[in-house]
């Protein structure tokens, strides 16, 4: 119902109109919005519009009601369950990580199959065998896997997850995983971004 | 010259490219690497086209050149040096990643105000005192600095980071930095991931 690039975008309005919350701006105008997004004028009103409106001629936007109705949109507002798959650097970095909780992500488990980790504690959990996750997995009852084990792993790692009625996943091994129709996922590939700025950074030498 | 959709793709061809290679695989056609990559096979034609073909009728392209082709338009052959602004958990998980160095970004510095994390030693490298960035940063001659400090901070971090001579950011915090023309950003919302995923997630329930 709302296209793709729209949603593209939302994620980045509610950042937007978060820090202005948080300055205690109670309202914008779509161009005062646009000048600090980048995005036209126009555009933003189309893309608000999408989903009710929310402008007044002479008045503009909302900064609240606009940021919840976007949190809504982004389903923010019914609050997930999320895992750990891979406790490791990167793992123990984003379950500490107290953002995401202010955003309606609750961790409730952090697994792993090493011995050294299998135990201890980190952001207030227990780390998890993950040879045992159905035993774990069903009663924590997670919506949200995130995947932060070597590549290698990363295939059996999201077929176990989903196995146990896991559906969306979040990834961070190296490597492109696979879902079958009804499971989400969604990766991150932090060294896209390098090499692209890499790209970038070339083709600014050559200018 | 190649138009900013080939580029968005080029990470990821290299990682599949990586991939074939690793597995000793010498050679592929436009078709399979199409059915890997869910791209279409003429898509990929028309993209490797864009910097000089590398295909031959019949036989398909040579993984090795194919991945050394992409790797030098990303210039990733060229070496880059890496610095972290901000030595917490996001930054540490990133200053261990050994794999950014195999791909040609050397990590030469880390940086942080923090009187008990300066002088740690991180992946080898003694933390230093940002506040001194004038001090070490012209010797350590970086290209790309890697934002890792919280948002507040964002801005002035890249400020002085740009007036030092680096001309590229990666940003990992939770807000955007505006940068002059001859600088290069990539911002790293992982929030944004975690966001887009819960609305794919609300949608799936609304099926
Ligand atoms: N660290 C970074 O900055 C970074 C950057 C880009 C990509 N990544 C990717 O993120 C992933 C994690 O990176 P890292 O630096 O944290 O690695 P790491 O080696 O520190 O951590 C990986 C963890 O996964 C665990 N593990 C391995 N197989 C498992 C399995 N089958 N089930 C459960 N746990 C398992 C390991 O015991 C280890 O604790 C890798 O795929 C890496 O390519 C990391
Ligand atoms: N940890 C995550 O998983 C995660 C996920 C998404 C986004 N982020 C973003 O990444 C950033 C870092 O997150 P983190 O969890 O590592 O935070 P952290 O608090 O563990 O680390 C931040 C570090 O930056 C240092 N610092 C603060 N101001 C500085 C300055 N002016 N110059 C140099 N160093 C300075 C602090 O001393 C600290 O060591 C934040 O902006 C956060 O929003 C982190």
């Amino acid at each position: 119902k709302i296209s793709f690039e729209v949603i593209k975008r939302l994620p980045r309005y509610y950042r937007y109109l978060g820090e202005l919350k948080s300055n205690n701006i109670t309202r914008i105008s779509s161009k005062e919005l646009s000048r600090r997004m980048n995005v036209t004028a126009s555009q933003i009103r189309q893309d608000l519009n999408c989903f009710g409106g929310f402008g007044q001629q002479g008045y503009g936007y909302n900064v609240e009601d606009l940021h919840e109705a976007i949190g809504d949109i982004l389903g923010l507002n019914n609050g997930h369950k999320t895992i750990i798959v891979g406790a490791g650097n990167l793992g123990r970095a984003l379950a500490n990580y107290k953002s995401f909780e202010k955003r309606g992500f609750k961790l409730v488990g952090i697994f792993d199959i090493n011995n050294i980790k299998i135990g201890q504690n980190i952001a207030g959990l227990d780390v998890l065998d993950f040879n045992e996750a159905e035993k774990y997995i069903p009663d924590l009852a997670p919506d949200i896997a995130i995947i932060t084990v070597p590549k290698e792993a990363a295939g059996s790692v999201a077929k176990k997850v989903i196995s146990l009625g896991i559906k969306g996943l979040l990834n961070f091994s190296y490597t492109d995983i696979d879902v079958p129709d009804g499971v989400e996922i969604e990766n991150v590939h932090l060294s896209d971004s390098l090499m692209t700025l890499s790209y970038k950074l070339e083709q600014q030498k050559k200018l």
